[in-house]
């Protein structure tokens, strides 16, 4: 089994790319399982077809110690098992509880056995209490962080970076690598590719920023189901078949906010 | 005492905001400070010159006890009053601590007895642990949310108005309005308009996307003090005096994902 993570700023396109590959997983014949980490609970959205109505948190608050798998883990399209974390809230107690509670659960249950492939979604704002748990306590071991060239996306990327630096001695989590997730900016790829390189990582794949993916979107469907024949579902394809492929797994070296910025004028 | 709170998600454009008013206000002869709540630690930048050397959390880990005011609060732009609140290592503890013990401590030292405003500048995409102090504990009263028209910014947003709602009961703070910084989405002062009514708020200000603010980012200077007589220092000028008078307050009726997402198409 392997476990893969997708970290990355909020609303950078990990749910978008991370459904894309799961379906691209899923189409070759893989058993998937994508658990969305993040507080927007629509990580499984295009998978499902609808946002999540059952969080692993939801079903904790309503049934307690009676929680099943079948309440918790949905399927999807061509066959993709889907999880909500769920979490409080907002100004409510821990953002990230409801992903400390979700993986507790799902050990127990022992709901993912057979998977080749799971696959967390989790946002990389604050790199804080649950947020660092699939890094921390080696839920996942081949993290991924999805960026674009804004420095707001690198400096959240450098975060991430430094809590799977950070946690390196102690867990199993390693880079895989920098998944680009383009907004257009000048330079975009060679940005990216200088930044994956500074942090002893590489840039795995850059995705480019295509209206298949909000003509997709709004139908809630990946870009591999509305699409398929389409250049941006080989890309994300190509993505899924260097993630199964890659060994290539490093322990990062985070810049200073210096460098960072200096970077980004350099390339601007 | 007029205490003032800039909420909304990371990358919005609160500091720069927040840092253009705060130099207006301190131009018009108020006493101004300014407290940075962001585990970016750059709320004050551009009123200092450069990033903040000691936040309040370092201080607090250095000196234990033993922190005093002048290491703590530092003098800007325009004699404006600068804190920083500071935050834990990624990965470690909860990112919002630094908020918690940096307001504590500011308290405890009545660090802040004859400004005439106050302005927090709290990061907004989630609002838990210290992120909600400011509105929680009172610390603020007239809450301001700095979106642009993006769904991503408004979905933030939204989480934010639940917080304030949610403790509306219990605490002062209450919504002042929505402060518009353009991404130059299609049809975003309207779409901004409307959502701030069905907030049960207005669109107080309405911040042109502006070469100015780069220009000003990259000599670590807010607008006010590089491009005093530019048409959007004048902006933030009217956003200072409307911040100023402004008396209509509400408590804020957020709206449902699916209401949000409705919303997005009808102007996108
Ligand atoms: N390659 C792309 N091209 C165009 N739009 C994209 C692309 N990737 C993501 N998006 C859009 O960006 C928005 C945020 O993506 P999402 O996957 O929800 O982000 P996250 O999960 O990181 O918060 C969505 O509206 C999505 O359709
Ligand atoms: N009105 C504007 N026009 C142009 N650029 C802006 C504007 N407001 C903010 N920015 C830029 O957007 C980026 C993020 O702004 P910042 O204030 O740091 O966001 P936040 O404090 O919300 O994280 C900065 O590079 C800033 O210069
Ligand atoms: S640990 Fe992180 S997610 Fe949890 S309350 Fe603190 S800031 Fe929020
Ligand atoms: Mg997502
Ligand atoms: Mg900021």
């Amino acid at each position: 089994m392997k476990k893969v993570a997708f970290y990355g700023k909020g609303g950078i396109g990990k749910s978008t790319t991370a459904a894309n590959v799961s379906a691209a997983l899923a189409e070759k014949g893989h058993l998937v399982c994508q658990i969305g980490c993040d507080p927007k609970n629509d990580s499984t959205r295009l998978l499902l077809g609808k946002a999540c109505a059952q969080t692993v948190l939801d079903m904790v608050r309503q049934n307690g110690d009676e929680v099943t798998t079948e309440q918790v883990v949905h399927t999807g399209f061509a066959g993709v098992k889907c999880v909500e974390a769920g979490g409080p809230e907002p100004g409510v107690g821990c953002a990230g509880r409801g992903i400390i509670v979700a993986l507790e659960k799902l050990k127990l249950l022992q709901a993912i056995t057979d998977e080749h492939f799971v696959l967390y979604d989790v946002l990389g704002d604050v790199v804080c209490g649950g947020f660092a748990v699939p890094i921390r306590e080696g839920y996942a071991t081949d993290i991924y962080i999805v960026s674009s060239g804004e420095l707001m996306s690198l400096y959240a990327a450098n975060n991430i970076a430094k809590g799977v630096a950070r946690f390196s001695g102690r867990g199993r989590a390693r880079l895989g690598g920098i998944i680009g997730n383009s907004r257009n900016i000048a330079n975009e790829r060679e940005l990216l590719c200088e930044f994956a390189e500074k942090l002893n990582t590489r840039l795995v794949a850059f995705i480019p920023h295509d209206r298949s993916v909000q003509q997709a979107e709004i139908r809630r469907k990946t870009v591999i189901e509305l699409a398929p024949h389409s250049r941006q579902a080989d890309v994300y394809r190509r993505l899924a078949d260097y993630i199964v492929e890659n060994t290539a797994l490093t322990v990062p070296t985070p810049m200073s906010l210096a460098e960072l910025e200096e970077l980004s004028l350099t390339y601007g």
